[in-house]
């Protein structure tokens, strides 16, 4: 789930 | 990252900016939610919190570092510094930070895609920062007549989240399997509250008008 991981956005 | 994200953070960034130096240039702070300011500190703080751990890029790290310490800058001067803290509206600035904060909080624990602690603390400020603007725009509600920079601010802050908004789209439509459900709606809800400043921001400027809010 990409969702999880999707912290690249600041 | 793309052009509309990268905008998104320039436009922020612009905006903090835009704010710090207005109270540095005036040693002024009217109009000014402190409210605001320290719930943004507060999702900076708690979005950014694994810093330390977690390293994406230099770009991510460099702003994550410029939005927390420019963001208490500005609520250190509203606070602390002599002259800048007897211009502070307190008597309008007067949302409860209860409000919003504990909703959030719940809706973090109810909601969140993994039960832990980093995980629900960032999902704490995604939500918070969905309605942090709400007592600047309270506070431009009651004072009316809204200074030029402060409008501004509002407006490259309203600007920076319609880029990322852009920028979703972006990703929906060139990264297979990208989602992130709870971010684009809490993201949705945070633009929409600016609509109508900006409905009034866009009628004073092309009628090359002060900034006036209605009652």
């Amino acid at each position: 789930r990409k969702e999880l991981e999707a912290k690249d956005e600041l | 990252m793309n052009l509309f994200r990268f905008a998104g953070d320039i436009l922020h960034l612009l905006s903090i900016l835009v704010l710090l130096l207005k109270i540095h240039a005036t040693k002024s702070c009217a109009g000014i939610s402190l409210k605001t300011q320290e719930l943004y500190l507060a999702v900076f703080i708690t979005r950014y919190l694994d810093l330390f751990w977690n390293f994406h890029s230099l770009y991510n790290s460099v702003f994550k570092v410029v939005y927390i310490g420019t963001t208490s800058m500005i609520v250190w001067y509203m606070r602390r510094h002599r002259n800048v803290k007897l211009t502070y509206d307190r008597d309008h600035d007067t949302f409860r930070y209860l409000f919003l904060v504990a909703p959030c909080a719940v809706l973090s624990l109810l909601i969140n895609a993994r039960y832990n602690l980093f995980e629900i603390l960032w999902t704490f400020s995604i939500y918070l920062e969905a309605v942090a603007i709400l007592p600047q725009l309270v506070l431009l509600q009651r004072t009316k007549n809204v200074d030029n920079l402060t409008g501004n601010y509002v407006f490259l802050l309203g600007l920076y989240r319609a880029f990322y908004i852009l920028n979703w789209v972006y990703r929906f439509a060139t990264e297979p399997g990208y989602s992130a459900w709870l971010v684009w709606i809490s993201g949705l809800i945070q633009t929409g509250l600016y609509l109508d400043f900006f409905y009034y921001y866009v009628q004073a400027w092309k009628q090359s008008k002060k900034l006036q809010l209605p009652s």
